[in-house]
């Protein structure tokens, strides 16, 4: 311990300090994702690193989780995060009364675990090893800056930031830095986002290394299923493009917030509309 | 006053017991966990273990170890383990016999499947309470997630997400469809 305090403090010791533009940039089908080198000696000083990332309307950053604890910070625009729990249950669900008699997993209705509502101003707090998701559901840019600790307690890895992708085949936005020694530079995405250049063999998620027919079993699902679960033939990087609009089962944001940007009424209407939807496909709500 | 804290501690709990199992799957085996609150100790060191046993051809569902470093030392029997780093590339696929060691690296998602013999082992791990998070089964990242959220991420229908979620209802120990088929062969040709 006492031998990594000194080198931590050796870390710290440079002349002066300078004001940082983004080093890598990735472009990906729905958004942006942009890093500071984390070799920079601001940043090992500090035992941090830092991306910002702008995602556009009805994208959806996939799901992933670092080895390091992680602040977000929403510079501007709304969204819909959830964070997975190992162990919780699914607390966001759709009731079994709208499932009428059906009890077969082709009428199973859809249940997850909590979900959260950002906007402008607000900090999420993201535990190392925890997946999160992130979806722009506003009607402008997604812009967030987040800060991975990684001299944080939690990481016993080594110093270096890494993002373990669950879906997609996406960049580590701090691989390629790691390996050219963390010159600044613009790339374009990889694949079709990169006018078909480059190598897709360095980025998967982590079911692509995972042998497919372990997984078939693993998840008592079909090749197909699998092919799509490891990524194969994926080339819209690390946030997506949603089809249609995302189908959640999420509560409508707070009155405060509701009437912060005057839409209350209007979504109070709404609310009063699916409820009157509700009573008429189940009949009423039964009396004990 | 320490005899009344560290020298009264205790030092010692079983893991080896089958009875004693926190995890037990008929068709796939068992785990036992000593940690920080069965064996307060391990707080002070940071330190705790799992004992496990993997019928035949049995999976230790694909997952990831939240906090903490694993380090396997196989007891019986031979297990293929599979470990992925980040960008997705196998770190370590291989056949894991009795006696040998395996480190699986924090965060590094690993897959564990017996051998025809079964496989045993025990694992201590780089935190007084280590979690995992499992990526398939009924406690798994995937059921965690909204169907629209798979559906969109992995290219697939509502339909498809449906059976990804929740064509497994066991936690983390889990049968494979060979063991069920031996099995069901071994019964006919006894009967």
């Amino acid at each position: 311990r006492s031998q990594e305090s000194f080198r931590q403090r050796n870390e710290c010791q440079f002349d002066r300090l300078q004001a940082l533009e983004p080093d890598n940039r990735i472009q990906a089908e729905a958004g942006v994702i942009e890093s500071w080198n984390p070799n920079h000696d601001q940043f090992q000083c500090a035992g941090v690193a830092v991306t910002r990332s702008t995602i556009e309307p009805n994208g959806l950053h996939l799901p992933s989780y670092t080895n390091t604890p992680q602040l977000i910070y929403i510079v501007k625009g709304r969204a819909i995060t959830g964070t997975i729990f190992p162990g919780c249950p699914e607390t966001f669900e759709e009731s079994q009364r709208e499932q009428g008699q059906g009890r077969s997993q082709g009428s199973r209705k859809d249940r997850h675990q909590r979900l959260h509502h950002l906007r402008e101003g607000d900090i999420l707090a993201i535990p190392a090893g925890v997946a999160y998701w992130c979806y722009n559901n506003g009607d402008q840019q997604l812009v967030s800056v987040s800060l991975l600790d990684t001299s944080n307690f939690n990481n016993q890895l080594d110093d270096n930031p890494r993002r373990f992708y669950l879906a997609g085949n996406p960049e580590d936005e701090f691989e390629q830095l790691r390996r050219e020694g963390g010159r600044g530079r613009e790339r374009e995405g990889r694949q079709a986002w990169r006018g078909g250049q480059g190598s897709s063999e360095d980025y998967n998620n982590i079911f692509r290394g995972f042998n497919s027919r372990l997984l078939e079993e693993a998840f008592n699902v079909d090749q197909e299923t699998v092919r799509r679960l490891q990524g194969q033939s994926d080339n819209r990087n690390s946030i997506i493009r949603v089809k249609g609009r995302l189908d959640l089962v999420s509560p409508l944001r707070s009155r405060q917030e509701g009437q912060r940007e005057g839409r209350w009424e209007e979504e109070r209407e709404r609310e009063r509309e699916e409820e009157q939807r509700r009573m008429r496909r189940g009949g009423g709500y039964d009396a004990n | 006053g320490l005899e009344e804290t560290f020298c009264s501690l205790r030092l010692r709990e079983n893991i080896g017991d089958p009875s004693r199992a926190d995890v037990f799957t008929p068709q796939a085996g068992r785990v036992s966990t000593v940690n920080s609150f069965n064996l307060p100790i391990l707080g002070h060191l940071q330190l705790s273990a799992e004992r496990g046993t993997l019928y035949r051809s049995a999976i230790y569902t694909p997952h990831w170890n939240v906090n903490a470093h694993s380090v396997i030392y196989v007891l019986r029997g031979r297990a293929r383990i599979q470990v992925v780093d980040h960008l997705g590339q196998s770190f370590f696929d291989g056949e894991v016999r009795q006696g040998q060691i395996l480190t699986v690296p924090q965060n590094h998602a690993v897959v564990k499947q017996a051998g025809s013999e079964g496989f045993e082992w025990v694992s201590f791990k780089t935190n007084d309470n280590a979690w995992i998070s499992p990526l398939a089964g009924r406690t798994s990242v995937i059921r965690a997630l909204p169907e629209a959220v798979l559906a969109n991420a992995f290219q697939i229908s509502r339909d498809q997400a449906r059976r990804l979620k929740y064509n497994r209802e066991e936690t983390f120990l889990l049968t494979s469809s060979s063991s069920r088929r031996e099995d069901e062969s071994e019964r006919r040709a006894a009967a």
